[in-house]
């Protein structure tokens, strides 16, 4: 088999094709296509695993068409609470964040809870103020505004049900 | 969500994932994603893996390790690991997972598996051209 190769994903489910234009899923295939060139051409060059997966997420992340950093969905309190985890498969170094805010690649504050916090798993305003220690990136809340996914929002904000990036109206029951 | 999984010159694999979550969630809810083991998971040994849907089953059956374990200690290939997660047990009536997935082996095997209408994805193999798809 191949002595190297990349592989991406931008998300799963129902993708309801009558939800986004012609415009849209040209931005999803060119930004698909982005990312798996960019892996690609660091894998050609020597680069190794850990480093080329963060950097491609990294290129999902800065598109609007993601549910990830720039494209993340509204939570019930009309914000953005992301999560990221990245994992070197040569010693099993792992490291990843959740419910973050205001960060610009999520990905790359993993990727330095891998490298510098000797933990694997940081969470919240802890996470956040460990990012700040390492110069990861931050954004105001406007950098995170995407006119769909507000819509979404708007949908089924009053409710009492959430709903999966990619589904048409399987909102689902809390609890 | 978003993933990736590589495999490089040096024989290592690796895989990352990030995402948003689900829209309107509350009480701090937090998905397969972050979770070692469950949304993302390496080992050069076995694979690279990175899901993504509906995080409450995949975190339930610990989805990534799964496939390494499969591999590990069934001997089944990639392949057969990831179409017995996502087509067999996540469709078990405890689970009834949506989602898919996307992993590589430590010889360049891959499996872009999902059980939903459509998933995001692409891949490039050495010496070879780029493949790019949305649905079935």
């Amino acid at each position: 088999m191949s002595n190297f190769a990349i592989v991406v994903h931008g998300g799963a489910g129902t993708i309801t094709p009558d939800l986004y234009t012609a415009e849209i899923e040209k931005g999803i295939r060119d930004t698909l296509f982005e990312a798996v060139e960019a892996g690609y051409f660091l894998l050609r060059e020597g680069e190794v695993a850990v480093n080329v997966v963060s950097h491609v997420v990294m290129v999902l992340e800065n598109s609007p068409f993601f549910n990830a950093g720039k494209g993340s969905v509204f939570t019930n309190d009309g914000t953005h609470e992301m999560e990221a985890a990245i994992m070197n498969g040569a010693n099993l170094d792992a490291g990843a964040a959740c419910a973050v805010k205001n960060v610009r690649n999520p990905i790359v504050l993993a990727r330095k809870i891998l490298e510098k916090s000797g933990h694997v798993y940081l969470h919240g305003k802890g996470a956040e103020e460990f990012g700040r220690l390492y110069h990861v990136a931050f954004e105001p809340e406007e950098y995170f505004f995407d006119q769909f996914r507000y819509d979404e929002w708007r949908k089924i904000k009053a409710s009492n049900t959430y709903r999966l990036d990619h589904s048409k109206d399987n909102a689902k029951k809390f609890g | 969500t978003v993933g990736a999984v590589a495999l490089d010159i040096h024989g290592n694999v690796a895989a990352a994932t990030s995402t948003g979550g689900m829209t309107n969630k509350k009480h701090g809810r937090i998905g397969d994603s972050s979770i070692i083991g469950a949304g993302t998971y390496a080992n050069n040994a076995t694979c690279a893996v990175s899901c993504t849907g509906h995080g409450e089953p995949f975190l339930r059956a610990v989805s990534a390790y799964d496939i390494s374990c499969l591999m590990e200690y069934k001997g089944l290939s990639l392949e057969d690991a990831a179409n017995y997660l996502i087509h067999e047990k996540m469709k078990q009536d405890h689970l009834q997972g949506e989602g898919g997935l996307i992993a590589i082996d430590h010889q360049g095997n891959i499996a872009i598996t999902f059980n939903t209408v459509g998933m995001y994805r692409g891949y490039r193999r050495s010496g070879e051209k780029e493949h790019i798809a949305l649905y079935k």
